[in-house]
């Protein structure tokens, strides 16, 4: 059964994109065939794999642009069982383009269905705010993961995403549910760190993640050297709360 | 002489609105009147002194939407000398309305020069992307600063804002200059800190400031508190950190 999982926040530097990374590349080393899905104009994701999004073509722009494509048009390799669905800088004009268009809240969620059987799993990226591009995101997928910050006022973000889930739910994708809620940066020698989980954790119950995502530098750097978390330093505790998460995102259904 | 100064980075989370309040606070504790002016639809400038974007009206979306009004329609006192011209969550939407407007790009640089002599600096806040809010605050502004969180790969997000910034200047604002590269959450435990800086200092040459901005939670804890970190912690590192920026900014010119 393909689970399509958008990770969305609109505040920045929360973690979204090291998530859909490490998330991804755990979830292969499982042995599930992986999709990540680039839809961020500024083409973070694409670029920690290599590629360049000012040149790479084709890219998720031509998915936006078109009703007849799938990820296979677009779909690179880049490790074992883990593929990549890249983002170019044009996607930022092609979210004005297609404002007027009936489906184009549409787009992606027609190209992901048009891929139907080649992954377990398809994680989406998505960029610091909530315009066309995050909507097209939480249309196509099924499952919602928020990665949120550890840190004071964190929460204050989640309230008009989850409006943004509600709205979406209630026109256009009733089957989105929220997978959960992933504490993110969590800084070990920090009291109001420890502090703020345990306010994360009355508020979200049972749909935070056990799993808390530590702060460590190495979860910077190896983007640097186009790697992710299992490539650089696969004992790290960073790599290893990333795979602690990817077995509690398959025991979740 | 008044100082417009826009702050932007299109990365999220790389300390743009705590630039702002801080460098703000700061600078009016120098003796300035300063204007703090949120053009994030997000709001986290507005409240984090205690206003509410979900339903402080007039804000920053009547600046957009309108030809003839002035800040002074919608500041609001926050301390002495410091005032805030607050955001809508509104803002998202204003955005998408005025796309079709010739004059969409100079909605904001109206509205501050009819503010004519009331302040020494306005200080731009900006959200985590290059759409049209972030274009409004670039034409309103004399000068640009760029916080840049010090770790890798934080330096390959300028490459799009300053070529935005050059065809700015091309099109529509010659007159923008850019005061300053801002290194911004500098964690003293890491080695990697240190090289990141040094890189920066081969690329920015003169114009990255003297003054990094250390990581130091406080930073964090202050908004919570509907508090500047001169408030809240003001011999702190980062709290003096601030100060000595205000002073390199009071410098430039
Ligand atoms: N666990 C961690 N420890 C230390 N640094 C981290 C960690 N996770 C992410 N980072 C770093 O923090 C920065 C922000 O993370 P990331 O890019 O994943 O966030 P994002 O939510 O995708 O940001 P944006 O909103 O700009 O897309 C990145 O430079 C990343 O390398
Ligand atoms: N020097 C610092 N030390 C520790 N935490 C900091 C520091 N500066 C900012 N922060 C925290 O990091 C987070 C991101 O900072 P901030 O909101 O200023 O960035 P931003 O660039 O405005 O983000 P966005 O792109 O989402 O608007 C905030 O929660 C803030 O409290
Ligand atoms: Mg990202
Ligand atoms: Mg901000």
């Amino acid at each position: 059964m393909r689970r399509v999982i958008v990770v969305a926040n609109q505040k920045g530097g929360v973690g979204k994109t090291t998530t859909v990374i490490n998330l991804g590349a755990s979830l292969a080393s499982l042995g599930n065939r992986v999709a990540l899905v680039d839809l961020d104009s500024q083409g973070a994701l694409t670029a920690s794999f290599g590629l360049d999004p000012y040149k790479i073509n084709p890219s998720t722009t031509h998915l936006l642009l078109n009703n007849n494509l799938s990820l296979a048009h677009i779909i690179k390799r880049a490790r074992t069982r883990l593929h990549i669905a890249p983002a170019n800088s044009e996607l930022l004009s092609a979210e004005y383009r297609i404002l007027k268009q009936p489906n184009r809240t549409e787009k992606m969620r027609g190209a992901i269905e048009r891929s139907k059987n080649e992954f377990d799993f398809v994680l989406i990226d998505t960029p610091p705010n909530l315009g066309l591009l995050t909507v097209n995101g939480l249309v196509a997928a099924d499952e919602l993961l928020i990665p949120v910050k550890t840190e004071y006022l964190a929460m204050r973000g989640v309230r008009p995403l989850l409006e943004s889930v509600w709205l979406i739910r209630e026109r256009i994708n009733p089957g989105l549910k929220l997978l959960g809620v992933l504490p993110t940066m969590f800084n070990n020698n920090s009291v109001n760190a420890s502090t703020v989980v345990k306010e994360m954790k009355k508020v979200f119950k049972n749909k935070m993640f056990h799993t808390v995502i530590p702060i460590d530098e190495a979860a910077a750097v190896a983007p640097a050297a186009r790697q992710t978390l299992i490539d650089y330093k696969p004992n790290s505790p960073v790599a290893r709360a990333y795979m602690r998460l990817a077995e509690e995102v398959s025991n979740a259904y």
